[in-house]
């Protein structure tokens, strides 16, 4: 008996397997909403899963979310699951996610890096990085947030293949970040990159890897502004905001830098909230607060894509 | 599977910058067992480090020899992941 979007609980954290059956199922609920295309395959060979949510058109303009590429930030794969239900069932009900989806796609990656959420499943809950085997060391895996070619090498990342922030052999190293390079690139048409981190509480955008401004920094910084505001009206969660560099530290090679250096003019990164209890720990019981408060300042900033077509 | 019996996270607050650049010190390459969940940014950012339990004793040496204040965020990262794993197989019954 297939399982239903409704039974579902998303207030529990799930593993690998029971999230990618789980969009099989969101498939078969929503078949002329959502499809799931595969971009690639990880280091181990698991399938990269991309939600598609689509009501027609050829090529649309698209805003593209991921969670979970760092695996141990389990908030984050769970908040994916909750927005894509969301993006899902408010189809045809809710007037802002209704008027998205009728002129642009959204696709969601919600498992960004497979074998490191199947690693924290199986053997240890605070792997961060992938699982590649590094040529003449013992120490395992990249940080796919630090393999973006975007300043790569730069201050932030580590040439140590031991440090949970190296940044691998050269950029796109990793099959998971190339899948995601490839697939952007290959589209054409994406105007807005989300990916989501835990647990620091904070909504930044291009620059990570100098400190100069960028060009579009104002707006970014206006609608951040805006964004974190919504977001601190459901549960009073306040968020700072700001470019990588200047909120938290220089940081090179990042995934909204490199979107930022290919066109993408949207480009941001959620970091989500921080009890101050239990850091990437949060328990299950804080998924739904958090996907909940979330989810307006994601709305925020896809509509204000909606609205300001480049 | 990977245990953290009586491991725990240390949540610092580095006072200036010369503390962060001591905080940096503790990073992979001369301490391969301790681990940042939230790196040692800019003044004003709270910095946590997971520290197992066999090298709390000298961790919390150095922080304090350097005047370094911290508080334990997580006493005991093993009995959170108990209580994860128990409230996850419940949730699929």
């Amino acid at each position: 008996t297939r399982s239903s979007t409704s039974t579902f609980d998303f207030g529990s954290y799930h593993t690998l397997d029971e999230i990618y059956d789980w969009m099989n199922t969101l498939v078969h609920d929503h078949p002329t909403l959502v499809s799931k295309v595969q971009i690639g395959q990880s280091y181990e060979s698991r399938p990269l899963y991309v939600l598609k949510f689509s009501t027609g058109g050829s090529n649309r303009s698209a805003i593209w979310l991921d969670t979970g590429i760092h695996s141990r930030e389990w908030i984050t794969q769970a908040v994916g699951v909750w927005t894509a239900n969301k993006i899902a069932t408010g189809y045809g009900q809710d007037p802002s996610i209704t008027a998205i989806l009728d002129s642009m796609d959204v696709f969601i990656e919600i498992i960004a890096n497979p074998d490191g959420f199947a690693f924290t499943h199986s053997t240890d809950r605070m792997w961060r990085k992938t699982r590649s085997i590094n040529a003449g060391s013992h120490c395992i895996g990249v940080d796919p947030n630090r393999n973006w070619d975007a300043g790569f090498g730069g201050s932030g990342s580590s040439s140590n293949p031991c440090s949970e922030l190296y940044r691998g052999p050269y950029a796109h190293s990793e099959g998971e970040v190339q899948a995601i390079v490839d697939f952007i690139c290959g589209h054409g048409n994406v105007k807005a990159v989300i990916s989501i981190h835990s647990y620091s509480q904070m909504l930044l955008f291009p620059y990570g890897y100098k400190t100069a401004p960028a060009p579009n920094h104002q707006e970014l910084n206006e609608l951040a502004k805006k964004a974190v505001s919504d977001l601190a009206t459901i549960f009073g969660t306040k968020y700072t905001y700001g470019s990588i560099a200047e909120t938290i530290y220089v940081a090179a090679g990042t995934t909204v830098d490199w979107a930022y250096k290919n066109g993408v003019k949207y480009s941001f990164t959620f970091e989500l909230r921080d009890t101050g209890h239990y850091g990437f720990l949060l328990p299950s019981n804080q998924i739904i607060p958090t996907a909940t408060e979330t989810w307006p300042a994601l709305l925020d900033i896809m509509i204000h894509v909606l609205e300001h077509p480049y | 599977k990977k245990t953290f019996v009586g491991d725990q996270v240390l949540h610092i607050t580095p006072r200036d910058e010369e503390q962060i650049t001591l905080l940096r010190l503790l990073d992979d390459q001369t301490h391969p067992e301790v681990n940042y969940w939230r790196h040692p940014s800019i003044l004003g950012h709270p910095a946590d480090l997971l520290v197992p339990s066999s090298r709390l004793q000298e961790i919390k040496g150095f922080l304090d020899s350097h005047n370094i204040s911290y508080s334990t965020m997580i006493e005991d990262v093993q009995k959170l992941l108990d209580e994860e794993m128990k409230t996850m197989i419940k949730s699929r019954r």
